[in-house]
């Protein structure tokens, strides 16, 4: 599911601004 | 004796309805102080007319742009609940994945203008005609129809962040990998909502009203999912190349 939703995936590593 | 459960106090309660309803407050798109000022026009005849006459792939793409920014909003809504991050990474996916676009749904309360049946849109206010060009005047309806029934209820922004969370934890959802910790954070965010109204001195009958919009929602997002097959099958090539990245992998 990772791999199909990298974009996604980014957004939560991201950390909170 | 202040126990509402064996496990869950009051005190514990009111601490995620305050982590829910800062993160909900933190991460709106239009902040309350900016709704409050705004001045709330709606659009002029020859601007409903210009939108109108878009061409069908146009209207579509703009709106796609319009339902991603605004659930990126939502994905840095569900990071700052704490219990969200505690969830492993294939689940907050399938969450976000399912009910993201629900959350707009429910946000878009905030922006609606009962009495005029508008709603917020690229600046100013816009009635169902304005959507005419994307060719589903059927489920433009029904989500006009869902923003004027939420506002009926007159939540306060804390039982909306409550209402909002505890649509984003569905534990029914297909693929979560730890269905029950997801369930046990729907169960103490129901807990903490109902818990919330009660406080707020509101009619028992507002809970159950909620309980039957998550039918309402889920029955919006598949039809949007139809909808946006049926374009597909005619424009695969716009969707391809102009629509936003994230849109089409929550709902590719």
């Amino acid at each position: 599911l990772k791999e199909k939703h990298k974009i996604l995936h980014q957004l939560l590593q991201n950390s909170t601004s | 004796n202040g126990e509402t459960s064996p496990t869950v106090s009051m005190a514990e309660l009111d601490h995620l309805a305050h982590i829910i309803s800062k993160s909900h407050l933190e991460t709106c798109q239009h902040l309350r102080e900016e709704l409050q000022q705004m001045n709330w026009q709606n659009l002029l005849q020859d601007e409903v007319e210009s939108y109108q006459s878009k061409p069908r792939e146009v209207m579509w793409q703009l709106c796609a742009v319009k339902i991603t920014e605004a659930i990126q909003y939502v994905v840095e809504f569900a990071k700052r609940i704490d219990g969200f991050m505690d969830l492993c990474q294939n689940d907050q996916i399938v969450l976000l994945k399912a009910g993201s676009l629900e959350v707009v749904f429910i946000r878009m309360c905030r922006v609606f203008d009962s009495q005029n049946n508008t709603v917020y849109f690229d600046g100013k206010f816009a009635g169902p005609d304005a959507f005419k060009a994307l060719g589903c005047d059927d489920l433009i309806t029904s989500v006009f129809d869902f923003a004027k029934s939420m506002c009926l209820l007159h939540l306060t922004e804390e039982e909306l962040a409550l209402f909002s969370a505890f649509v984003l934890f569905s534990a029914d959802r297909s693929w979560l990998q730890e269905k029950l910790q997801v369930e046990k954070m729907q169960q103490r965010t129901h807990l903490a909502l109902q818990h919330i109204l009660q406080k707020n001195q509101r009619e028992d009958g507002v809970l159950n009203k909620l309980r039957c919009k998550v039918s309402a929602l889920r029955s919006l997002c598949n039809r949007h999912t139809e909808k946006l097959s049926a374009f597909r099958a005619i424009y695969p090539d716009v969707i391809r190349t102009h629509f936003p990245p994230l849109y089409k992998e929550l709902f590719g």
